[in-house]
């Protein structure tokens, strides 16, 4: 199928079982295609597959949440480019909505979020990626009244290992970006304060080589900071 | 080139392995 193909099908009103095959079928397709196709792609297949993960976190039943889970597949598959990256980073609901799948109800999914997330960060880019990134936290968080971490701690506690790594990943992104020391110092203990410090207590006991080298870069930034200190 | 792929696999692999928060 064509990019122009996928575009049509995902302007009719696709539902459920019908979307989710038409979201699978197109991640492949974003995947295996050169990127001249997801350049066809383009502007307008993003706004569609955004339009649909917002419509479609708002939903709860089981096909939209793998719907919500497979868009969120077919975003990283489309920013694989720099093509993809600047449409994505160009619209401004991509990172809003990435920030909304960073769900803790729905785990598989979140795993993918923070981490789509953490590359945002540390992208070398003109703009403060990394404040962008948080500053669409903070504004979440204000709509759902809870602390602006408060999704990151409650995916530390799940028992997903991959996910208590990803939420790390996340955590160091944000703080690693930070140029000011008084910055990554806040950011830092405004986490401990919310659970943080308890949290990892138990998570130093666990044996993954993924969460391992997460929890290193946290502690030897926090080492680092505490000597500039 | 203008139409490398792989940038977001990349940007994820370093993550995971940590190089990417290795001070420059």
């Amino acid at each position: 199928k064509s990019a122009v193909m996928y575009i049509q099908e995902l302007k009719t009103e696709l539902r459920d079982t019908q979307l989710l095959s038409c979201l699978e079928s197109l991640r492949v397709s974003l995947s295996n295609n050169p990127v001249s196709w997801v350049q066809t792609f383009g502007d307008e297949g993003l706004a569609l597959l955004l339009n649909f993960l917002r419509k479609l976190q708002d939903e709860k039943d089981e096909t939209a949440n793998k719907c919500q889970h497979e868009i969120i597949r077919c975003l990283k598959a489309f920013m694989n480019n720099k093509h993809g990256l600047k449409a994505m980073l160009m619209s401004p609901d991509g990172i809003p909505l990435l920030v909304r799948a960073v769900n803790p109800r729905l785990p598989h999914m979140m795993v993918d979020a923070v981490k789509l997330l953490s590359a945002i960060c540390i992208l070398d880019h003109p703009d403060n990626l990394q404040d962008r990134v948080l500053e669409a936290i903070t504004e979440h968080a204000e709509e759902q009244e809870v602390e602006r971490f408060q999704s990151l701690l409650s995916g530390m506690r799940k028992t997903n290992v991959a996910l208590k790594a990803g939420c790390m990943q996340l955590i160091n992104a944000l703080i690693s970006q930070g140029e000011e020391l008084d910055f990554r110092i806040h950011i830092r203990s405004e986490l401990m304060r919310l659970g943080l410090r308890e949290i990892l207590k138990e998570v130093r006991t666990i044996e993954n080589e993924e969460l391992k080298v997460q929890l290193n870069v946290f502690d030897d930034q926090a080492e680092d900071d505490s000597e500039e200190l | 080139d203008g139409d490398e792929t792989g940038i977001m696999d990349g940007l994820l692999e370093a993550l995971q392995s940590g190089a990417a928060f290795r001070r420059k």
